[in-house]
């Protein structure tokens, strides 16, 4: 589904570089629920943007679903964005003008899907998510939690096979955090889903079958579900 | 130290109004360390803001240092907020045109401490909570938890008498959290220094001395330490 190979991310201009991501190699396979752990500015939010196109590395080669994304046309690369991916952003990426409920539909706004088949989606996973009151509110009327659901809602209505999750329960206290879990967790048993979460808490962890550890721009160790 | 009575916030106009606060009652006394928990969206962050002053409530009065809040002149508010009080928001409000080391030093800018006292005060919080490295960096450059260890250094170099903290381990790793816990944790114990605290995380609130438990707008119980 999704391998690194050599991938590197230099940061700033000449004078002053920083080196976020020194030398990552990894292979995600279909279906994996994967998470990624590690202090904070060890380069978790990079690696994440970089695998999932949303920014570019400075060198080394990603491909997902066997296509080498640096060879791909940006044409391709949106639809692929459109269609395949579903993100969750750390600080939640919600567009300040559109409604709740609008930013929740957006994936879909440009799919062929009919528009009585998106109002169930969104009541169901609003539903889900304790976020039905707030669907006609702006993003600055509703609070950090619910923005983050309506963030975790934009980023799975549109049934995607690759998430990736940036500290999805971040803001969420734990009826929240475990209902969003749930269904990242339902998605990949269900419909084969392959999930990339960043997190710090050990119950979100819990989720995964496989934890990576990065420090200092590398990956140095890993954790599999059923060992200890 | 503070006192609120009967405190009500309602947002929006006439047809489309929420109560997000009902009828808040609460006393604080000098030297406490006081968290808030509660599902998301109960009301944690409306109240934060009403109490630091940095909105309106609806109706109720709050008294500071036996001063009621609703009478002070804006000046007087002003100067208040300067040299009393230190706050650390949920979504950390960094100026992005200002360096990060910029952004910490701000609430000296118009203090009469002397440049060389503010360059240790930096130095040394800088160091205690491992951010020296991206002083000259601009909040867009920096990770999210570096972003919210920022903030909360912003929110103590002034020695605050009152510290008001929503959700300030949010986005960091446990080393950071830790860090960040023991020092509003020293300046309690040291300097008296009174604080509240909005948190989900169980380890943070084992930091408090009283835990205030909010939902649907209304303080409905608490524990107190040594309590079980
Ligand atoms: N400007 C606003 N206009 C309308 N409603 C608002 C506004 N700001 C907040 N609310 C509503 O008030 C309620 C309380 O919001 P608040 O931000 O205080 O919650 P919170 O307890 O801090 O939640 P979280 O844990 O998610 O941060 C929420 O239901 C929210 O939708
Ligand atoms: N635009 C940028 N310019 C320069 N340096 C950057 C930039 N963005 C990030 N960095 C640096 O790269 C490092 C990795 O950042 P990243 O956001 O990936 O960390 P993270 O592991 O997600 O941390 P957190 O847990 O705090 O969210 C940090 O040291 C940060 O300061
Ligand atoms: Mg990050
Ligand atoms: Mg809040």
């Amino acid at each position: 589904m999704l391998e690194a190979g050599n991938v590197k991310k230099v940061y700033g201009q000449k004078g002053h570089i920083y080196t976020a991501l020194k030398d990552i190699n990894l292979e995600i396979k279909e279906g994996e629920f994967v998470g990624i752990m590690g202090p904070s500015g060890s380069g978790k939010t990079t690696l994440l943007n970089i695998l999932s196109t949303i920014d570019q590395a400075t060198s080394g080669s990603i491909r997902i679903d066997g296509n080498d994304i640096g060879k791909m046309k940006e044409e391709q690369l949106t639809s692929f964005r459109r269609e395949k991916l579903g993100f969750i952003f750390q600080d939640y990426n919600l567009l300040d003008t559109l409604t709740i409920e609008e930013n929740i539909v957006l994936p879909l706004a440009l799919s062929k899907v009919k528009a009585k088949e998106i109002d169930r989606r969104v009541k169901e996973i609003a539903g889900k998510f304790g976020i039905e009151d707030i669907l006609s509110k702006f993003p600055y009327q509703v609070s950090g939690g619910q923005k983050q659901r309506a963030a975790a809602s934009r980023a799975i209505i549109a049934n995607p096979s690759l998430i990736f999750a940036d500290e999805p329960t971040g803001a969420l206290d734990s009826k929240s955090a475990t209902a969003l879990l749930q269904s990242l967790s339902q998605l990949n048993v269900k419909d084969h889903a392959t999930i990339m979460m960043v997190t710090h808490d050990a119950f979100a962890a819990s989720f995964c079958s496989r934890v990576l550890f990065i420090k200092d721009g590398v990956i140095f160790t890993e954790l599999v579900k059923g060992e200890t």
